[in-house]
């Protein structure tokens, strides 16, 4: 049991010390058992230092620092336990575009190998999608459309108005 | 092997008219309003492969997943849910190029809990039990993080240290 | 000890059912005490019906409307308790752009009354402001600069690109 | 009466060369890249009209409040806030066109919890008590809601019953 969650603490570790550089640009981060001898006792601490910045535990970074770090440690999880089919919903809420677009572009580089569906409301990530659908909602009935041109995207200003 | 196609029937705010999605390889993106609907379809996805605990899919039971008729319109009785995976690579323990999961649930009678579910593999009757075992060994399941639902990020964002630790413990 | 808590309850439930319609554009919702006879005992219920809709418990609205629900509550307890001045940071996290502008409208509405500093990473909100800020940081130094134009605002890229 | 004008010196990410940000009626917004300082600046107005919990600032001491030198620098040794009202209809209870609130803080040893608090209003020292007292009664002090942090939005929407009955019994 223990030795389990060692190895598994170890490769999520070089994982995230491995993804964490490239979602901030030029940082660097960590995976830190409170308890290395029992580490049931104690928990997992991630600390992180954005770029030109001094390493702080993950508490004390900003909003969206906090989802950059947040994001690579789940990307760290999924390459421990790899899948062919991802969806990840709004991960990028918190992230300016040039962040979302960081997260966007590797995004992108993973679904050579397999799958994704990324639910987003940031136009940004749009540009990357190799299929792209729009949902839309009349009467508390949701429909789907598919988007053959970005512009094509219903502003949702008329979709908006539709639902009233 | 890839997920094909999703279709949808009365299932949350997708209404009796069925809702098909096809999709590829590589990156789809799905954008909307706010409560347009665009979770609802992850929702539909942990249906089929996830477990059976619907607090991940955000309602009190089974009843609540099926569609309830919107602004003007009396609910339905039951939903459904198919996912069709292309399947050449025979990654899926089924002898078929295309494999169709589907999940059905039937409202019986008045309570919420009197809801019977039903499970087909390309059409033929299945079991609960046969879904996890094939999706587990496809690494299908959504026991890991390859489905990150919405808020997932600021939950691991806000998480206390042993918290996170749990989430080492379940992958262990 | 009971009849004030009645009485902000009281208050903050009307000042709620005023304030949500016009955040989700026409829908209705209220305040709900659990245990009427004693509050103490019980908790408070939100439940709201976004335009279209059945109503709900908060719980099962999605995340936009969730937001939506949770401001209204928010700007109904500032109502009741009002300040001269309010900081709302990045409250429209969660909202698509036409939900953010409508926001932005109403506090642009009250901070004829009160002074508002509003922190959001959404450019459709700025185009409601008195003053414009931008804040950015170059090897861990913040700096603010008056933004006169909004065209003016550093494009995140650039501003980025100089953080390292 | 209404915040004029806010300086901020050695305060979290702000450095020692004081910034000044002035201030006017109506709607100010701040934006910028993530990490960039905007949530430190209402960080600097809780510091002054809020009270001593300095886990609302995201620091575990005062000491975390100072800044820290950044990329390349050595930490400083203390930090400064000064937020400048005016004051024309006294609405604050200070006699003067203008009124500047200063709370200073100074690491006097080596531990975290060596440091020193300062006070001043207009100039002349004053005390914890006397700016508690200011602010309730001008309804400056942060005890309602009129200081929304980030993520208090997603705190409520995703808050138990019990909890925002909790909210309620606060304002009572
Ligand atoms: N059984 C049901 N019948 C009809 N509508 C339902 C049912 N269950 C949930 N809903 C509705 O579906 C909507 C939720 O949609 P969903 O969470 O997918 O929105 P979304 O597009 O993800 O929005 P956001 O961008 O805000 O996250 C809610 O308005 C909810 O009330
Ligand atoms: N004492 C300190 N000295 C230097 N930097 C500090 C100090 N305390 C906090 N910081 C840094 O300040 C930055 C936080 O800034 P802040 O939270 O204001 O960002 P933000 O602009 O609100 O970003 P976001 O859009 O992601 O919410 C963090 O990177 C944090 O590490
Ligand atoms: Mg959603
Ligand atoms: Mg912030």
């Amino acid at each position: 049991k223990k030795e389990k969650l060692m190895e598994v603490f170890e490769n999520i570790d070089l994982n995230f010390k491995e993804i964490y550089p490239k979602i901030c640009r030029n940082g660097e981060g960590y995976l830190h058992l409170e308890n290395k001898d029992e580490p049931f006792e104690g928990g997992l601490i991630i600390r992180a230092r954005p770029p030109g910045k001094k390493m702080r535990d993950i508490r004390y970074l900003s909003g969206g620092e906090k989802s950059q770090v947040a994001i690579a440690f789940i990307l760290a999880l999924q390459r421990y336990d790899p899948s062919p089919f991802y969806v990840l919903d709004e991960v990028d809420q918190n992230l300016d575009m040039v962040n979302s677009e960081v997260i966007a572009k590797m995004i992108k580089k993973n679904s050579a190998s397999a799958q994704f569906i990324m639910i987003s409301l940031h136009k940004i990530i749009m540009n990357f999608a190799d299929h792209l659908y729009a949902c839309y909602i009349k009467d508390g009935i949701s429909r789907m459309v598919a988007i053959q041109n970005i512009q094509d995207i219903p502003s949702y200003d008329e979709d908006e108005k539709d639902n009233e | 092997m890839y997920l094909k196609e999703v279709y949808m029937k009365n299932f949350k705010s997708f209404g009796k008219q069925t809702i098909v999605v096809k999709l590829s390889q590589g990156l789809t993106v799905v954008s909307g309003p706010n409560g347009s609907g665009k979770s609802n379809i992850s929702d539909a996805l942990l249906f089929v492969v996830g477990g059976q605990r619907t607090k991940k899919l955000r309602a009190d039971n089974y009843a609540g997943l099926i569609f309830d008729g919107g602004k003007k319109g009396k609910g339905a009785k039951s939903a459904e849910v198919k996912l069709i995976f292309s399947n050449d690579d025979r990654k899926i323990n089924v002898d078929s190029d295309l494999v169709e999961f589907t999940k059905k649930i039937k409202q019986k009678g008045k309570g919420p809990a009197d809801v019977k579910t039903y499970y087909y593999i390309n059409g033929r009757s299945s079991s609960r039990g046969e879904f996890h075992n094939i999706f587990s060994v496809a690494r299908l399941s959504s026991d890991g993080y390859n489905v990150v639902q919405q808020g997932t990020v600021n939950d691991i964002a806000d998480s206390t240290p042993k918290q996170r630790r749990g989430i080492l413990d379940d992958m262990a």
